[in-house]
């Protein structure tokens, strides 16, 4: 029996909305330490990976008899969680050898109760080992910002080059009519930590990378007030949505270089 | 010309 109550349905839906133009099925891999799911986009080119902790305050319950694989269409899931309120608490449920995932919405005064059920797909999906490494340089900027600047820079051109040095950190776009560049320096005497712009610096990384990719990540902009780039020489970027209570959503994307 | 590259090159398959 797998059972996982969130307190937030809202939480839940903000993750599939993100994922669901880039990802179309994607497998929840679920276990007695949590839910996890990684998938990458039909091109290679991106990937993202979900981590939802079972002993996180997000869960009101969690159990997890036997370690099972739910394999979802995330636009069916999309559909679903819209029937849910914003404020309702939501109880994911399946069997130990699933073939349906059942969703049950509570509203917050306990007034409502929906249950709807979705059939389960053997997706076949190649899992990638992602080696825990020491980045280059990490970004830790306002999320809002980092989506302003993709979208900004995505009416010039296609892709992005990310310098990050010991000042701060540059994007830059250069299109056929046109080129733009963005400066954010490091700011350190704002008073809200998430508005702070910090760059942890251990070598300079000038990288490009598919602004078109990176604006379909900045969807999950309204998980997180804060966003986390990592980067490192000819390697993919991460792209970090820390989820309070929960885990994180990470993105990484292979970056553009030269032929 | 820069490239777009795939996660392949990078990553391993588990």
């Amino acid at each position: 029996m797998f059972e996982a109550k969130m307190l937030q349905s809202s939480v839940l839906k903000k993750i599939i909305e993100s994922l669901k133009d880039l990802f179309a099925d994607a497998n929840f891999d679920c276990s007695s330490s949590g839910i996890t799911l990684q998938d990458m986009d039909s091109s290679h080119v991106a990937l993202c990976y979900l981590k939802l902790r079972s002993d996180e305050e997000g869960f009101e319950d969690y159990r997890c008899d036997r370690n099972i694989t739910l394999g979802v269409n995330l636009g069916l899931m999309s559909k679903i969680l819209k029937c849910a309120g914003n404020d309702d608490v939501v109880t994911l449920r399946a069997e130990d050898e699933p073939n349906i995932l059942t969703f049950i919405f509570d509203s917050k005064n306990s007034e409502r109760v929906s249950k709807y059920d979705i059939k389960l797909m053997e997706i076949d999906s190649e899992l990638l080992g992602i080696p825990d490494t020491d980045y280059s340089c990490v970004v830790k900027m306002p999320s809002h910002e980092f989506q302003r600047i993709c979208s900004n820079l995505s009416q010039l051109g296609d892709s992005v080059t990310i310098d990050c040095h010991k000042e701060g950190v540059d994007f830059k776009v250069a299109g056929e009519q046109g080129s733009g560049a963005i400066k954010l320096k490091q700011t350190t005497s704002v008073d809200k930590e998430e508005d702070q712009v910090t760059v942890q610096l251990n070598e300079p990384v000038t990288q490009s990378f598919a602004l078109k990719f990176l604006c379909a990540f900045t969807k999950a902009t309204s998980l997180s007030d804060t966003v986390n780039l990592s980067l490192t020489q000819d390697t993919p970027v991460v792209v970090e949505y820390p989820i309070a209570q929960h885990g994180y959503l990470r993105f990484y994307l292979a970056p553009k270089i030269e032929e | 010309v820069k490239g777009q590259t795939s996660l392949n090159s990078f990553f391993s398959k588990k």
